[in-house]
């Protein structure tokens, strides 16, 4: 359960401050697939930053499962960021220097699994990149840069995956077969928060949250 | 006029060959508002780098207005570069020390345009990013990111624009505002070339050329 409660985020640079995040209250249950859409700029990154773990707010409450995310320090965020959530970057984040492979390999290395190497051509072959194994993100077409960020952050089966535009360089055939990924790891139980600009992927989702100017402007479930 | 005639790219690495693109042949005309679609990996960002002289192609012929651009060295590329396209890179590729602003003007100091400050933030107002010329790269959101490179390729009013997936993480509104800004260069004259996966924004181009695993699928008018 992520329950987020008056959570704001200010980037201060300087002497000037961009209020980014406004007062988001909201809950997500397990097991839900749910879409979060807005302009460019609007702040659904930065919500997905700190559902993610990866930032914390300003001020407000976020409690993930029963844990007090807020409050915490950067070695505490670490530890459960790498026990519940998968996290697709909106810039992919991979690692210059590791191939393919090897970037799919460090989450489940850093967790101790075993077999890393098997599990993590699995994951690659899930996402159509089998065959790009070898390469190194230089190597790698942008979408195919993406995939192996989406390979990455599925290949420990988190309980959580947060994915910020995992769709925006795929062509509709690539971004359909990613999006029928995700949905079957829900229907074995995943989480999914989905950040998308294309409506055709929000599709898949079963709840949007519209964001503007920082602030949640509606919650809908599909067909509402 | 571009003219391209049975160009390749091989990409080696090690003793491992990827034929990225497998004698691609075609013409643009000046004035041409084109879209190039194709799956992720199928060649779509090795044809533009070649055609915006950013790299050579393996094998074949390419003349840009009568240079025989497959044959020049670094300097005579970035020269032609430089004079005569305007590139928006499929990942930015902007500077993480220099402001938005900044950024912008770059290619009009290099170019030796007086008033460039001005220029570069009239250019960011096309995009909707005045609000944010004193950000750096990494206080920008990934459209706004996206926003100042196509502000950037666009300031020198160059004769042919190349944007590899430039409303890739634009919300459809934002997209269509950027696509208008195109629609208006090419009504005034410049070639544009747009690599896109979204038929949306294919559908402001007159042409759409379809690649597929390194070679030209279709190549059709609008409405053909
Ligand atoms: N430097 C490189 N070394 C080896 N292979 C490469 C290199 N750059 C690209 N490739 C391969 O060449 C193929 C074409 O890459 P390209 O970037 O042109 O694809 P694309 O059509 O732009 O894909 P996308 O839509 O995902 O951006 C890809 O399969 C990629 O893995
Ligand atoms: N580190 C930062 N410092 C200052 N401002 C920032 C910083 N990061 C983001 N911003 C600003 O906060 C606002 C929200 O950014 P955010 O990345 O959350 O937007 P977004 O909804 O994800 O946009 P996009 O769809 O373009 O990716 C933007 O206007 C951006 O300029
Ligand atoms: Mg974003
Ligand atoms: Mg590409």
């Amino acid at each position: 359960l992520i329950r987020v409660r008056e959570v704001s985020k200010v980037y201060s640079m300087g002497d000037v401050e961009v209020a980014a995040l406004k007062g988001i209250s909201l809950d997500v249950l397990n097991g839900e697939f749910t879409a979060i859409m807005g302009s460019s700029g609007s702040g659904k990154s930065t919500l997905m930053n700190i559902i993610g773990c990866l930032d914390r707010p300003t001020s407000g409450s976020y409690l993930l499962d029963d844990d007090d995310v807020a409050g915490m320090n950067e070695v505490e965020l670490a530890s459960i960021r790498n026990r519940k959530i998968g996290f697709v970057f909106q810039t992919f984040n991979l690692l210059s220097r590791y191939t393919a492979r090897e970037n799919v390999e460090l989450p489940l290395i850093y967790a101790g699994f075993r077999n890393a190497s098997e599990r993590a051509l699995k994951a690659l072959k899930e996402v159509g990149l089998a065959h790009r194994a070898t390469h190194k993100p230089t190597q790698l077409s942008g979408g195919e840069r993406q995939r192996v960020a989406i390979a990455r952050a599925l290949v420990c089966a988190p309980p959580v995956i947060l994915a910020d535009e995992p769709t925006g360089n795929l062509d509709t055939k690539t971004g359909d077969e990613i999006m029928a990924l995700f949905e079957a790891l829900n229907e074995r139980g995943t989480t999914i928060i989905i950040v998308t600009h294309e409506h055709e992927i929000a599709q898949w989702c079963r709840r949007v949250i519209q964001i503007r100017d920082g602030a949640i402007l509606s919650d809908k479930l599909k067909g509402e």
